[in-house]
């Protein structure tokens, strides 16, 4: 473990811990006799939350955590892997199935057909992995789809008039946090012998880079102290 | 060795 890949999984905790932030203040909302400003816009404009991009980290983590009880890393290891397994799961159950948050996923926009995503993913990862094994298969596949799981929640947040913080706040930490895995990787191939992932580096790079142009609006909303805007 | 074929990052 390094300060790199520490930092990366507490940005990646980070993440997931403001989008259940996100939702419960949902909830709480709407249980209040009278809604408070906040509430009305909140329940009123839609969450800017995809579910398809909740239900395909939900699928990556079922797929790369398929060694979770066979291959014992560390207490940590295994500890943040039930965390996210268990957000991810629930935070797709919520929008789906809770009477209150669904009402604020606006499923009409939310309309990336993510099954595309998916398939291509499981074709390059049966021509393209580093062990022709089905557990390794399957944690391949995880990476490819974890690259490109963020761009139903890019494309919605360009259909989204008014970002709020919140789900600003969640993507900005979703995409560091791999940004931090790359120097993680920098940093282990530089102290460790024979320690080369092409796979996991390409994957990890090319999702870094996905968040390019949202990290740049992200930085110039915060510098010029003005609402987050995704051009169209 | 196993060890290496097991993945140590989330």
């Amino acid at each position: 473990m390094n300060i790199f890949r520490l930092a990366g999984d507490m940005t990646h905790l980070m993440s997931v811990l403001v989008l259940l932030l996100k939702i419960h203040t949902i909830k709480s909302c709407a249980g209040k006799s009278y809604p408070c400003s906040l509430c009305f816009i909140l329940l009123e404009s839609s969450s800017g939350i995809s579910l398809k991009t909740q239900e395909l980290y939900a699928l990556v983590f079922a797929t790369r955590y398929l060694d979770i009880f066979t291959d014992f890393i560390s207490v940590y290891n295994t500890i943040m892997k039930l965390i996210f397994l268990g957000s991810s799961f629930s935070i797709v159950w919520y929008i789906r199935r809770h009477k209150i948050v669904r009402r604020s996923y606006d499923k009409d926009q939310d309309t990336f057909r993510h099954f595309f995503l998916v398939l291509p993913c499981l074709l390059l990862a049966l021509i393209i992995n580093e062990k022709f094994t089905f557990k390794e298969v399957l944690w391949t596949f995880s990476l490819y789809l974890e690259a490109v799981a963020i761009l139903p929640q890019l494309i919605l947040l360009q259909r989204t008039r008014n970002i709020d913080n919140l789900t600003g706040q969640y993507v900005f930490l979703l995409g560091a946090y791999r940004a931090l895995y790359i120097l993680n990787w920098i940093y282990r191939y530089f102290t460790e012998p024979h320690y080369v992932h092409w796979i996991t580096w390409i994957s990890g790079l090319v999702q870094t880079l996905l968040y390019a142009d949202f990290f740049y609006y992200y930085f110039s909303s915060l510098k010029n102290n003005v609402k987050l805007k995704l051009p169209a | 060795d196993d060890k290496e074929a097991a993945h140590d990052e989330l």
